[in-house]
């Protein structure tokens, strides 16, 4: 099974 | 003071269509050097960034930043308005409540105008790290959109599988599975139907065909999309937006469990 990655993971909040 | 003029109007409503789907509302960020977007779908799932430069308007002022917030069913609308030989202009003051579109038809004999109201609306910016991607894959956006549309029949996910050889878009379901394989063209006779592959790593990844299809919507804009894919990082989707910039989607891939 796979699972939807979130960008939030990858990208910084500025 | 902000003024932009683009004799093209058809590309910004191009543009429109290509983020609508995507996103509800959107701040448009407008500087000396042109006009930007960065937002998230509101799954957090992808990632729309805009960039217009100032140099690819016919006129282009902006004498203080300014932040737009513009709901795009709304900005739809007005666009609607828009002949595609129009040409455009936005037009706002410095800290102002409300944005006008002019667009006036090519010989000037019909001129119209419409304000619309800006929203706040809360801005949570992301720095996109720079990435050296392992493949970097250059072809068709109309064979892009072709497959994407295609392979979303059989599942709800697409794996990029990029090599040397080529390009594989798979994807699996009830009915069966499909497999679409794209060699490097050998002839480069016409730069637009050209499928490149710049690799330095095998990548294999796993996306939402629902998100990609979406991304599809800015096929009109160019007719070369890029894919760059690095293991477990973002996908991104650029498309190159004729001499004025371009506009690319970011996509998390799914993550085995």
């Amino acid at each position: 099974t796979t699972t939807q990655g979130r960008l939030d993971s990858f990208f910084k909040v500025i | 003071m902000f003024e932009a003029r683009l004799v093209q109007s058809s590309i910004f409503k191009k543009v429109l269509e290509a983020i609508k789907e995507l996103l509800n509302e959107a701040t448009f960020d407008c500087s000396d050097s042109g006009i930007q977007l960065q937002a998230m779908d509101s799954s957090h799932v992808s990632l729309v960034s805009l960039n217009l430069r100032s140099d690819g308007f016919d006129q282009y002022r902006c004498d203080r930043n300014l932040s737009m917030g513009i709901n795009l069913a709304s900005m739809t609308k007005i666009m609607k308005c828009a002949g595609n030989d129009d040409i455009m202009t936005m037009k706002a003051q410095d800290n102002a409540d409300s944005v006008t579109f002019m667009f006036e038809s090519p010989n000037q004999e019909k001129m119209s105008d419409y304000e619309m109201k800006l929203m706040n609306l809360d801005q949570e910016h992301l720095g996109i790290p720079e990435t050296d991607y392992s493949c970097v894959i250059k072809l068709p956006s109309a064979e892009f959109a072709r497959i994407c549309r295609d392979l979303s029949q059989f599942g709800e996910s697409v794996v990029i599988s990029c090599t040397k050889e080529g390009v594989k878009f798979s994807a699996a379901g009830d009915i069966g599975s499909a497999n679409i394989k794209l060699a490097q063209t050998a002839n480069v006779d016409k730069e637009d139907e050209a499928v490149s592959i710049e690799m330095q790593e095998k990548v294999s990844l796993t996306f939402a065909c629902r998100y990609l299809n979406y991304f599809t919507k800015a096929t009109p804009l160019s007719p070369q999309v890029c894919l760059s894919m690095s293991a477990e990082v973002p996908l991104v989707v650029e498309y190159k937006i004729g001499e004025i910039g371009h506009i690319r989607y970011y996509l998390a891939p799914k993550i085995e469990e």
